[in-house]
């Protein structure tokens, strides 16, 4: 398969850190842009970190993804 | 501080922990003291003790795994996820769990058990993540020395169990100063290859021209063997170095990492004995001088010679018109040098001899 650009990659690594601790529902989703759970659950990621809330993957925002953190889902069971 | 979804805690003050494995990069001893100090750090403030078991159920199950480890909550490898926890309850409920594909230290390199402990026994008794970025709880790890708890660590945990009978004395780990509080003041403010860091109380802003927001970090996170206060900096960028003020000693930064050789007093630049702190320093590249504000004065070093220029000290409210006659910290930005003092900013132009604009001292991060 074709190898994926930088910029694939960081969607990928916000795809599965939104699913893991924001409970980003799994599955297949239409367009990116359409995508509103996905910005819902940035925005909501974005806003526990005092990010600028956009619901967009900024650098800052996929910084922050990237940083080691703690795996503990932020809602309980 | 937040808790969990309907304050799930223990019902008891006796907890009891278990270690079920260890990890090889550290000595066992080493794990069961991260892990019995962590403990320690929310014993001394609430009525909970904590007993370890050796064998059979303890409300706290403690272990180390890789991947899908038993619980369907896999980890991912070297770095990203490095631990979690359970809030309190029956079965998996306190249980915590490391990533073994981490390494695992007792120091500032790589991963320090004990700080990660000590977040992941805070869920393990009820605390979930705070958005507090100077918080224990906050939910990406960083390195300090000292206290881990800060007050908002210690009001979660005791409106849980409340406050510890014997009220030990403990130094909480300071606030993280608010951006865009209207009476704040800086410390002391740098460029750094492009980047502008603005120190304040122990923590320090990074100001990047492709970040839209500041980010905030513990000075002693980054570089744990300055002073955790900054009194002033600036950037020689022909010698791509950063020096960093603080009492009599400075250091010098390359990047992000810290030269060979220093501290160094700061009369080796040639300030006389009785100065003791230096408040604002900035390199003005056109001249090749860097300016030290001392208290109602300032100093001129001549970065190629490596000396202090004759004539000086001078007065600031003579040579700076219309500026305050103290300063807490100043850079040189876009042909302006800029003055912090108190709440507020001086925009002042080095070429016309005076004050352009005035502003407050936060809206340098964009409040």
């Amino acid at each position: 398969g074709p190898l994926r650009s930088d910029d694939d990659d960081g969607w990928f690594v916000a795809e599965k850190y939104l699913r893991r601790l924001y409970g980003l529902s799994p599955g297949l989703r239409g367009a990116r842009t359409s995508s509103s759970e996905f910005q819902t659950k940035i925005k909501e990621m974005q806003r526990f970190f005092k990010l600028k809330v956009t619901g967009n993957l900024d650098d800052n925002t996929l910084d922050l993804m990237k940083e080691p953190r703690c795996g503990v889902p932020d809602v309980a069971e | 501080y937040n808790h969990f979804p309907r304050d799930l805690k223990w019902m008891t003050n006796a907890i009891t922990f278990r270690i079920l494995n260890y990890t090889p990069d550290l000595k066992k001893s080493d794990v069961d003291r991260a892990i019995r100090t962590a403990l320690n750090v929310w014993a001394d403030v609430t009525p909970l003790t904590f007993k370890k078991l050796y064998q059979g159920n303890a409300d706290i199950m403690i272990s180390f795994g890789t991947k899908e480890h038993g619980d369907h909550n896999p980890f991912d490898g070297p770095d990203g996820l490095l631990a979690h926890a359970y809030p309190p309850g029956q079965g998996i409920g306190g249980d915590t769990h490391f990533d073994e594909d981490e390494h695992w230290t007792k120091d500032s390199s790589t991963y320090n058990l004990f700080i990660v402990a000590a977040h992941e026994l805070g869920h393990a008794l009820g605390m979930s993540h705070s958005s507090d970025p100077g918080a224990l709880m906050y939910p990406v790890y960083s390195y300090a020395t000292g206290y881990p708890l800060s007050v908002d660590d210690i009001n979660g945990i005791q409106a849980l169990y409340g406050p510890n009978p014997d009220s030990k004395k403990v130094q909480p780990k300071p606030d993280a100063p608010t951006k865009c509080d209207p009476m704040l003041s800086f410390d002391a403010v740098t460029e750094l290859r492009g980047e502008t860091i603005i120190f304040k109380d122990e923590y320090y802003w990074r100001l990047h021209p492709q970040m839209p927001e500041p980010e905030q970090t513990l000075i002693k996170s980054t570089w744990p063997s300055i002073s955790k206060k900054v009194d002033a900096a600036y950037e020689n960028p022909e010698k791509d170095l950063v020096i960093i003020f603080s009492g009599i000693r400075m250091w010098a930064l390359n990047g992000y990492n810290l030269v060979d050789g220093y501290p160094k007093y700061i009369h080796k630049l040639g300030l006389p004995k009785k100065i003791r702190k230096v408040d604002a320093a900035v390199h003005i590249k056109d001249t090749g001088k860097t300016l030290l504000f001392t208290e109602e004065e300032y100093w001129s070093y001549d970065e190629e010679t490596g000396t202090m220029d004759t004539g000086y000290p001078r007065s600031i409210e003579e040579d700076f018109p219309g500026m305050d006659d103290e300063v807490d910290a100043a850079v040189f930005q876009h042909g302006y040098l800029y003055f912090f003092h108190d709440h507020l900013q001086y925009e002042y132009s080095y070429t016309s001899r005076k004050v352009i604009r005035i502003m407050r001292t936060n809206s340098f991060l964009n409040c």
